[in-house]
């Protein structure tokens, strides 16, 4: 399995709809402090399943809505996708045989969140589930948050013990 | 479960030392699965290192009884120095030994996607270069997709491709193709949207 | 006592908001002090920059009854951008804004020694250049004596003089006068002892 | 009031007698990862009065004496003097009329730490009261450790405060 793209659209300043390639090999994101280069990964946490708002830097989920600039009004939904590669096969049932898998996470303001596979409406943990055996979901030790590189060193030895699960 | 659990354990503990090593140019770095109640005993006491007498120390991992239920215990010491306690360890060195943990593990079952948000900021050039070689060496060897978002002008150079990330109306985030300059800056591509 | 601190909140918050425009190219901030119960209310809520109608909420500060009593609310806004809870902004626009208002009190009193141990790190080099002209501005008009740990080629290059500390013998901190070359690299003084 | 130097022996890394010389203007304080920087930002903190092992970084006061390396054996003690000039004479009393004031601490294994100014013993309550006035202790707000720049923002707005007593 390969994760090949996330297209965001009102995900916190991604407000217009933007694809963004996910390619072998090492890809460097660089650009000015506050342009949006930590929201890119926030929204991979989130439509892998982020149930907290806290690990969005939020102070509620809605916070993660395009909430408006000098010259824009806010807007009332987020949308993020992400599209795997799965002609491996190694997708759990009943994706097994399916060669390209889309997850979209959808939130309106007031009404939460609703996740859907390939198009058809599922519940979060069904979405969860799929992200968990691909990358360790939205918690993975592979998704490093800025300035929580070192977190693992002063974590305690249970808490580490994920990694080994990871590793199995 | 059990067996699976130690197999990957000790796949992921040769690979922590090797690739400690090749980061810190020298030293030595372990793990261990310890029992749950003396882990906390270990914590209190000071445990990752206290002991003076290093290699009977590491020679005798107290092993946990019940595999499934231990912690991981990281043992690390840079070359020249005294085992210590991981908390004495610097900014830049923690870094570079939760660096050679997360890669331990991706070796022994590589994701399809990894993501590093300024991991780089907190070491010298030197440091940044051992760091940019290892990930690119992993890409290699697992065919795996790493993206790193970093301000760090070395690692910048070593990557396959650039994405920019800009605000030029203010506020509103937009994707562009950049490439590096050979004075180190960053230019954008004519077209805008990213390829 | 509540009217000295009543002043020193004037000059403090009026610091900070010019500190604030300075690092930022713009945008606005204040501080506001706020009733400590009200404070738990706002958190909550999201206090910090939850309202939209930033103008009308700024104008009417919640003043505290008490003086002595009240906490330090930070409103910030980066240019073109909407008030927003601190947390949303950016690890390099925390790291403004914190810097803002601990030079805003700098300015106010200043200390005989300030030390600031890597807080360029999640700054990209426009912001450093920022940083370090408001660090030396702040020198100059003080006449305070501020030590700067870096790894920033860029802060290297603007201060008075450089002090190198090295592990010739492994484990073992000595501290060497140095010289920046002209390529940005470091070199060792002759004398070995620091003068 | 202006710190002119510290005087560091057998504390962390820096086993050998170092006098670090803090003068007018911006220093520049660079190295290899792991050489001792921050180490000397412990040791200022530390004889200005740091109650908590946790502040040092350490497990238990005692691992800021030098532990050894793999050629030299671990110290018993360590000691960090801060030399204050004080020609303004804005030090309280009984320190008005001192030009300058040397501020010692001393720690020895299993017997704690002990204080000195200009030779006199003295409780850890006087040292820290000296520098309450000058720089607001351990604690200062202009003591930024590595990694905690942002901590302010995320701070309380209680916690905050410490920061107007500071200013008035
Ligand atoms: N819901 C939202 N609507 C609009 N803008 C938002 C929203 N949430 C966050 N932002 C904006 O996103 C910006 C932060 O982006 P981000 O953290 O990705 O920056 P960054 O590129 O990682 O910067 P740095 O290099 O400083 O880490 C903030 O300035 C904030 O105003
Ligand atoms: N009691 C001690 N005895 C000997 N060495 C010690 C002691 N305590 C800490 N150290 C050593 O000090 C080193 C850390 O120093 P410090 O944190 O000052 O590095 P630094 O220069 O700030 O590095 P970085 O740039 O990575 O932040 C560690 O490698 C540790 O082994
Ligand atoms: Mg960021
Ligand atoms: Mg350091």
């Amino acid at each position: 399995m390969r994760a090949t793209q996330l297209r965001l659209s009102g995900f916190k300043s991604f407000v217009e709809p933007t694809e963004i390639p996910i390619e072998d090999g090492l890809t460097g994101v660089v650009g000015p402090n506050g342009c949006g280069k930590s929201n890119i990964l926030d929204a991979l946490c989130w439509v892998m399943g982020e149930a907290s708002y806290k690990n969005m830097r939020a102070k509620s989920m809605e916070d993660i809505i395009f909430s408006g600039t000098a010259l824009r009004p806010a807007h009332n939904h987020a949308e993020a996708t992400l599209v795997i590669d799965n002609s491996d096969h190694k997708a759990r049932a009943p994706y097994r045989d399916t060669d390209t898998i889309e997850v979209t996470r959808r939130i309106e303001r007031d009404s939460g969140s609703s996740y859907s596979i390939n198009g058809r409406p599922v519940l979060a943990r069904e979405a969860r589930v799929l992200f968990a055996d691909m990358i360790g979901g939205a918690h993975s030790p592979f998704l490093v948050h800025q300035g929580r590189i070192a977190q693992l060193i002063s974590a305690s030895p249970k808490e580490r013990r994920i990694l080994l699960d990871q590793a199995a | 479960g059990r067996e699976r659990l130690r197999q990957a354990f000790e796949v992921v503990d040769k690979n922590f030392s090797e690739i400690f090593t090749r980061l810190f140019g020298g030293g030595t770095a372990h793990l261990r699965l310890l029992e749950v109640e003396e882990n906390e005993e270990e914590e209190k006491k000071g445990g990752e290192g206290e002991s003076k007498d290093e290699a009977a120390e590491a020679a005798k991992p107290k092993e946990s009884k019940d595999v499934l239920e231990a912690g991981l215990e990281i043992m690390a010491r840079p070359p020249g120095k005294r085992l210590q306690s991981l908390g004495l360890l610097s900014g830049g060195e923690q870094t570079l030994t939760a660096l050679a943990l997360i890669f331990a593990v991706f070796l022994a079952n590589a994701p399809p996607l990894c993501v590093l948000d300024e991991a780089d900021a907190p070491l010298d050039d030197i440091n940044v270069e051992r760091f940019c070689r290892l990930i690119r060496d992993v890409c290699k060897t697992s065919g795996s997709r790493i993206l790193v978002i970093t301000h760090h002008p070395l690692t910048m150079a070593r990557t396959d491709r650039l994405f920019g990330v800009t605000m030029q109306e203010r506020g509103i985030s937009r994707l562009v193709s950049v490439d590096l300059q050979s004075d180190g800056g960053i230019r954008e591509r004519e077209e805008q949207q990213a390829v």
